[in-house]
């Protein structure tokens, strides 16, 4: 019998001025899903099947960039993807452009385990989903006010924002604050804007 | 972008990526999370899930170089994860969480700081964003 072990992550590049309780509720959500992979592994769990519960505890959360949360697209929906593999003969599940799959990493786990494929994609993959008779909900699900927010902040910037997201309070202050910070991070950008609009992630 | 890997007692490595990709993102832009040996990767040696600037990761194959610098290099897992992050990403932003097959976990990150938590089976835990 080998050692168990585990990591997860929510995303990387944060913003410096990043609000304390922000910081705090990402890191408790970490805690908590580390805590459930942990506890999992410690009673002989598969690691395959521990990841699969773990990102689908971080998709169902609003805080980090997947699932209800997402970062929308130019339209305004949600389009997401997922990815899955099992160490143990090197199996491997992917989905991408899913809009109505509420969990995308168990749709992309059903590919590697019901399916001849290892990436199915839009339509294919809804169609599949429907067929695995996963839980399917309206796109409206994933969108939340924060995103709708930082859709139009970055549209009015003409960029796309890097996997990020902007606290609205950090929208109001774009302007004077970035500009100062700006300044004061030496000008490090991120996708043509300052850092310091980013926030989680 | 969210991720999760794990090695079990049994000794086997698995890993998982989500994500809804960029804000503002044309409709059918596919990003690295759902590409096996970019965003996500894992076999007998290590398992990995990456994060950051997609372009950069799906150019690097950042995933399956850390997997392939400990097959072929030799490497240990925190060294092939340090390599694969400072070497391999070119001007790209990116962060991953790895784990071995003999129980290890590593992380790095060449971004100002990657929400993450890690933990093993001898009691160590840590959930951190910075440095």
């Amino acid at each position: 019998m080998g050692a168990w072990a585990i990591a997860v992550h929510g995303g990387a590049g944060v913003d410096p001025m990043l609000p304390e309780e922000r910081q705090a509720a990402a890191k408790r959500l970490l805690a908590r899903c580390l805590e459930l992979g942990a506890a999992a592994l410690r009673s002989g769990a598969l690691a395959v099947d521990v990841v699969e519960m773990v990102v689908r505890e971080l998709e169902s959360d609003p805080i980090f960039n997947s699932g209800r949360g997402s970062a929308l697209t130019a339209r305004g929906t949600a389009e997401m993807e997922a990815s899955i593999m099992d160490g143990r003969g090197r199996r491997c599940g992917a989905v991408s452009g899913v809009t109505t799959v509420k969990n995308p990493v168990s749709l992309a786990r059903r590919v590697m385990d019901h399916s001849p494929h290892s990436y199915l994609a839009f339509h294919g993959a809804e169609e599949f989903a429907r067929e695995q008779g996963l839980e399917v909900v309206n796109n409206d699900y994933f969108i939340t006010e924060e995103n709708l927010g930082m859709l139009k902040l970055a549209k009015e910037a003409n960029a796309i924002l890097f996997d990020y997201r902007v606290p609205l309070s950090a929208k109001d202050s774009c302007g004077a604050l970035a500009g100062a910070a700006m300044s004061a991070e030496g000008g490090l950008q991120m996708n043509g804007l300052p850092i310091s609009i980013y926030a989680p992630e | 972008t969210v991720g999760c890997v794990a090695v079990d007692i049994g000794g086997g490595c698995a890993a998982a990526t989500s994500t809804g990709g960029l804000m503002n993102k044309k409709c059918g832009r596919i990003g690295d999370s759902p590409l096996i040996g970019a965003g996500t990767y894992a076999c007998k040696v290590c398992a990995v899930s990456c994060t950051g600037e997609g372009e950069a990761i799906i150019r690097s194959t950042l995933a399956r170089d850390v997997a392939a610098l400990m097959e072929y290099g030799g490497l240990g897992l925190q060294a092939a994860v340090d390599f694969a992050i400072l070497e391999r990403l070119d001007e790209g932003k990116a962060g991953l969480i790895a784990v071995s097959g003999n129980g290890e976990v590593a992380y790095g990150f060449n971004a100002n700081g990657m929400f993450r938590g890690c933990a093993t089976e001898d009691g160590f835990m840590e959930v951190a964003i910075w440095r």
